[in-house]
């Protein structure tokens, strides 16, 4: 009587390299692309959401050892054992991989003895989501290695494995009901290796979808452990503490805020939550908390968590001077308390406590200099540290100010996309991103 | 094809213990097969592997036997008898 499946009971499961093998021609990167694309084979059939952490908690570890390594089934040299892994279930080892670092691991190679790392990961974490060996011949499960699988880009899992995978979790929930169904899916995907003859002659140009910062309007806006955040749709820009932007490109926001449905067009507002400094998203009734850039077991849940109706928010921050945040959804505005977790009475109420900033925002921050911002369009209001109203001369321009870009003012047309600052910058703005000297200012932060 | 030298079948009854044909040997015991459970397991195998179920140990059967795979067994350990 075979024993009753073990599953995962949660839907979102990390990963991580945490040993790699060691005189492989396959280098890191190739090796995590790898993996990833054999977790995305189970993850595109099933609700399994696969993330790769850095951390030591990651729910998959995925070592290549040899001989014996402290389970019950060493390896023994090349050929004979290749690779194992555990099912799930509530021991530490559970979902764990083991490659056999003693077998020459390939990929995209036509060596005949060589072993397809792809195609044994996917076998092997058929394992770690609950499947056990079966004898069909068809099956990516069967016991015995079959050699490649072809293009780790193109494969598709055979039908009976589809099944056993289905039955275990159900199938992948059909598009958002935001998503538009005709937009082809940018994959978040780690780059693999062009095969050797068909590297492309052209650098990757971001795709035409790509909003530029300069005509922008934000979807939200936040300031994270420092540093400033700007969202519109699928992208983010980003500017660190010294208020510089950290490239004139914007990232892909599924590539660092790990975890957002793959379907998700945009944010409607983002804060930092001063009581615990995890990040809260927004987006119509759903909201999602990460722990750094990845997403938290157990969402998205409700926004009337909070005791929002539904619909959602336009905007949320935290207020320097209290563990309150505000919350603001068309002309109204709620105050709550994270200590208590519950909304202030009187909320929602119609007027601020600020004067001068408009009636309807598109997100609002705080920044290091203790001042609040509150953004709308292509403009921003500036409310001072301690003071309860908008400081003289605003609203100015975000795209000048916050985005290196040309004053729209100065030069009308020039406010649109192409409205790089370079000479024109004005003047006395000390903040200026080195991006116009003629580089890119990158940071890598995790 | 000549028949197994003893050594070949103890290579082979531990390859059918280690991926759940045979029940682990009882190291206490060295507990012997029967030579019908060792035909019953062999027969199981080659089901498993997509062969001919004959129950003898032929030679496609020690060459698959020799195909590299996954470590894990392909049947569940048998759920032990209550005494």
């Amino acid at each position: 009587q075979a024993p009753a499946p073990t599953k995962w009971s949660k839907r979102n499961l990390s990963w991580r390299v945490r040993t790699f093998p060691r005189d492989s021609p396959l280098g890191r990167d190739t090796v995590r692309a790898l993996m990833h694309y054999a977790l995305k084979v189970w993850g595109d059939i099933t609700p399994l959401n696969f993330h790769e952490v850095a951390g030591s908690a990651a729910d998959i570890q995925i070592d290549f050892s040899t001989a014996d390594h402290n389970d019950r089934y060493p390896f023994d040299g090349p050929g004979g054992t290749v690779a194992h892994a555990f099912l799930p279930g509530d021991h530490h080892t559970a979902g764990d991989a083991h490659f056999d670092d003693d077998e020459a691991w390939t990929f995209r190679s036509s060596d005949a003895h060589g072993m397809d790392l792809f195609a044994v990961a996917v076998h092997e974490f058929g394992h770690a989501i609950g499947l056990s060996h079966v004898a069909a011949t068809q099956s990516i499960m069967q016991p015995y290695y079959q050699g490649p699988v072809g293009d780790p880009l193109h494969y598709g899992l055979p039908y009976a494995d589809r099944v056993r995978a289905w039955q275990l979790y159900g199938v992948r929930e059909s598009v958002s009901p935001t998503a538009q169904l005709d937009t082809a899916e940018p994959e978040e995907t780690p780059l693999l290796p062009e095969p050797p003859d068909h590297r492309p002659s052209t650098p990757h140009v971001p795709g035409k979808d790509v909003p530029h910062r300069c005509s922008a309007h934000f979807d939200a806006v936040a300031q994270i452990r420092g540093e400033a955040f700007f969202f519109k749709g699928r992208y983010f820009w980003r500017l660190n503490r010294d208020r510089h932007l950290v490239s004139l490109q914007p990232a892909q926001m599924h590539r660092f805020w790990r975890g957002l449905p793959p379907h998700l067009d945009g944010v409607d507002a983002v804060y930092e939550r001063t009581i615990d400094h995890k990040i809260v998203f927004f987006r119509g009734d759903r909201y999602w908390v990460f722990q750094d850039t990845h997403v938290e077991e157990g969402f998205p849940r409700p926004v009337s968590d909070f005791g929002l109706p539904p619909g959602g928010v336009d905007a949320a921050f935290s207020w320097a001077h209290s563990d309150k945040t505000y919350f603001f959804k068309d002309q109204l505005y709620w105050r709550y308390n994270e200590l208590t977790r519950r909304m202030d009475p009187g909320h929602p109420a119609r007027s601020p406590p600020w004067r001068g900033v408009p009636s309807t925002l598109d997100d609002a921050m705080r920044w290091s200099d203790g001042a609040a911002y509150f953004f709308r369009g292509r403009e921003y209001w500036k409310v001072p540290d301690s003071e309860l109203a908008v400081a003289p001369g605003y609203p100015q321009s975000t795209a000048r100010d916050w985005l290196v870009c040309r004053d729209p003012q100065a030069d009308p047309e020039g406010g649109g996309a192409e409205g790089e600052a370079g000479a024109h910058a004005p003047p006395g703005q000390h903040d200026r991103s080195h991006a116009e000297d003629g580089y890119q200012v990158c940071a890598c932060s995790s | 094809a000549p028949a197994p030298r003893a050594e070949d079948l103890s290579l082979e009854v531990e390859w059918l213990s280690k991926f759940g044909y045979l029940p682990p040997a009882d190291p206490a015991t060295g507990q012997l097969q029967t030579q019908e459970e060792l035909s019953k397991a062999v027969a199981a195998m080659q089901r498993f592997a997509g062969l001919e179920a004959t129950g003898v140990l032929d030679v496609a059967t020690r060459a698959r036997m020799r195909t590299p795979r996954c470590s894990l067994p392909d049947l569940p350990a048998p759920a032990r008898r209550r005494r």
